[in-house]
């Protein structure tokens, strides 16, 4: 038996805004642990990995480690079903091929519940190595989302370069060039909107700006956003869900032929 | 020329 409850649907329902732009369908594993789903998009360029600890859910029980293949549309249709406020609980049986979603109102007076197919999904499971990156960047988790939009318009491309000083991010095209430049923020009064930066050594990386763009749909879900670049490895573009657990994207570089 | 990578060039199955 699995069970999984959510006191508010707006949880969840941001949690697949961040992941169906880029998977049409994905792997939930769940376990006493919690949910756990890691797959690449279609073009295989990019890899989406969620943690959702089980401490994070109002309630959360799982007898047997259980896999559960869902169509990200299909999921979308049926939470565009609840409330934002509604309690939101997913159940399955050990094998079985569907999940239930049920949604509570407020007030306990209307109660719903969608049954959904599950699918057999071919599972790749990529091994992600410890990584010491040699820069790290924390920022506004808004901020990253203005600038990947701001850039997109002028390339397809967006070079991100990070020395001690500050990060810049830059994008050259038809129209012609642009140059966003970030210093460490000094001091402020909200961590939130800190600009921190940890560098080793200084990186510049070049990555497909229509990736990033999927990426900061995961924005409503966190304050910050934090990039861990390295030279010639993966972008990590990580946002924590506050006590719940975080969605990390990992984005191969541009490099010269 | 940039030539867009594949993330499977970098992480192998586990």
């Amino acid at each position: 038996m699995f069970e999984a409850r959510l006191n508010a649907a707006t949880t969840l329902k941001k949690v697949l805004d961040a992941i169906k732009d880029l998977l049409n369908e994905a792997t939930f594993d769940c376990s006493d642990a919690g949910i756990q789903l890691q797959a690449m998009d279609n073009s295989h360029v990019s890899l989406v990995s969620l943690t959702l600890r089980s401490d994070g859910f109002d309630k959360f029980r799982c007898d047997r480690n259980l896999s559960m293949g869902m169509n990200l549309g299909s999921m979308s249709k049926i939470l565009k079903c609840a409330n934002n406020e509604d309690t939101v609980t997913m159940k399955a049986q050990d094998n079985a091929d569907t999940v239930t979603f049920m949604f509570e109102s407020q007030n306990h007076e209307k109660v719903s519940d969608y049954e959904m197919k599950l699918m057999n999904l071919d599972q790749e499971h990529l091994g992600i190595p410890e990584t010491d990156y040699s820069c790290v960047v924390r920022m506004p988790a808004m901020e990253f989302a203005r600038i990947c939009r701001d850039l997109s318009q002028f390339g397809e491309s967006v070079i991100i370069c990070c020395t001690k000083e500050g990060v810049k991010f830059s994008a050259s095209g038809d129209v012609g060039s642009a140059n966003i430049k970030l210093a460490q923020t000094s001091s402020v009064d909200k961590e939130e909107e800190a600009v921190t930066i940890e560098m080793q050594e200084p990186v510049s990386l070049t990555f497909a700006c229509r990736y990033l763009n999927a990426f900061t749909k995961a924005t409503p879900l966190s304050n910050q956003v934090q990039l861990s670049m390295s030279a010639d490895v993966p972008l990590v573009v990580e946002y924590r869900i506050p006590d719940l657990g975080h969605i990390r994207y990992y984005l191969a570089p541009k490099i010269e032929e | 020329n940039l030539e867009q990578k594949k993330i499977s060039m970098y992480y192998k199955n586990k």
